[in-house]
């Protein structure tokens, strides 16, 4: 089973066109093996964005040094996940 | 029973599939199980029929969960069945929509990616499908339809979560529900539910040309997200899908929009900003009454407003 340890989910919000432009290039770069929840596509609107442990210091800093703001709406996926499985695992043993 | 059935928690495919066997028996007056394909990896594509009677009847389409991790649209779908078998007879709207006309519903659209989110990638949103020549695998069911295929909007990577397939149709999901629809020939609205971002869209998503009918979906549109927030107050935004979100080419209501199906509408769900895909289970039946109250909204409209 795929793991999520550590994986966040980050909310972007681009100011404007250049903004959207650069996370759109962010987007390209495959070896940060980012998962967009919401793409991005025009200021304003907010583009979430699913961002590996291994990859969480380097997107941060891109969007750090361009000055586009994020805040994280995930802190630790798989916690989540965990809990979502054991809300399940709860129900069906209750049924059982 | 489906009495019992918790609909407050998430099920797994077989689990939603017993569910679908359950409430046939319970309703064989008015609920049928339909199999319309089989997916890729040879799992039963199923549908359930709402009908009173009669002979290819104007019908209303509803599916959910073509995007696999969408968790709380099959849970929805699911609600949904159970309040049509509940409200039928009891409430006069869908009393006579289901007099007049049949329902469809397609409760896992993607039985494929659904169970891989169970068994090994909580986080998997396209087909199963291999593409020759790629080590990646699957397609997105919403890129792959025959409306502005392969035009911007879509990816051609396969290693891609918005990757279109080779070509319109190939995924087995889309075909079989295109094959449906077009050799049913008399659906008159078309629903196809996704999560999340609390959106109502209508066609076009490949094009900014406005649709011939936008005044109309507009309006119903409006209609049906005020419907919506009635309940809880949940806001949804309405508009074309280029214009409210981007452009997305070879997209369901696209299609089903150029097959002259004029109530053409896609929903994103619950949230806005808290959980994504991962809604916490206790809001599922919230998310889906409010939702059922928008649906009213477009089938009443639908039936009203022959064509």
């Amino acid at each position: 089973t795929e793991d999520f340890v550590g994986h966040q989910v980050l909310r972007v919000s681009a100011a404007n066109e250049a903004q959207v432009q650069m996370v759109k290039e962010l987007e390209d770069l495959e070896h940060l093996q980012l998962d967009f929840w919401r793409d991005p596509s025009r200021p304003g609107t907010p583009i979430d964005v699913r961002v590996p442990f291994s990859s969480l210091q380097a997107v941060k800093i891109f969007l750090e040094s361009h000055g586009i703001s994020y805040t994280i709406m995930i802190e630790d996926v798989q916690s989540l996940l965990d809990k979502e499985k054991r809300q399940m695992s709860s129900f069906q043993a209750r049924a059982q | 029973s489906t009495d019992t059935f918790n609909y407050a928690t998430y099920h797994t495919l077989e689990e939603i599939y017993n569910f679908m066997d359950l409430l046939v028996a319970e309703n064989p007056q008015l609920a049928s199980k339909i199999q319309i394909g089989n997916s890729y990896e040879g799992r039963p594509i199923y549908i359930l029929k709402f009908s009173t009677g009669g002979d290819n009847r104007p019908a209303i389409w509803i599916d959910t969960g073509i995007h696999s991790r969408e968790w709380v649209t099959q849970a929805s779908g699911v609600w949904f069945a159970k309040k049509i078998t509940q409200d039928y007879g009891q409430d006069p709207t869908l009393t006579a929509i289901l007099d007049s006309m049949d329902i469809f519903l397609e409760i896992v659209t993607n039985p494929d990616g659904f169970a891989f989110t169970h068994s090994s990638n909580r986080m998997w949103r396209k087909t199963r499908s291999k593409t020759a020549g790629s080590i990646c695998v699957g397609v997105d069911p919403n890129r792959n339809w025959d409306a502005g295929f392969g035009k911007p909007g879509a990816s051609s990577n396969p290693c891609s979560d918005t990757y279109r397939g080779k070509f319109a149709n190939s995924e087995v999901e889309v075909r079989s529900i295109v094959d449906f629809v077009k050799t049913h020939g008399n659906i008159k609205a078309f629903i196809s539910i996704h999560s999340y971002s609390q959106l109502l869209l209508y066609p076009y998503g490949y094009t900014s040309q406005p649709a011939p009918d936008e005044e109309e979906l507009d309006q119903l549109s409006k209609s049906a997200v005020t419907a919506l927030a009635s309940l809880y107050g949940t806001k949804f935004k309405y508009g074309s899908i280029i214009k409210a979100i981007y452009q997305a080419s070879g997209s369901t209501v696209d299609w089903t929009y150029s097959q002259g199906i004029k109530y053409s509408f896609t929903f994103e769900l619950r949230d806005t900003g808290r959980y994504g895909f991962l809604l916490p289970a206790s809001q599922i039946i919230p998310t889906a009454q409010e939702t059922w109250l928008a649906l009213l909204t477009i089938m009443e409209h639908t039936l009203n407003h022959p064509y």
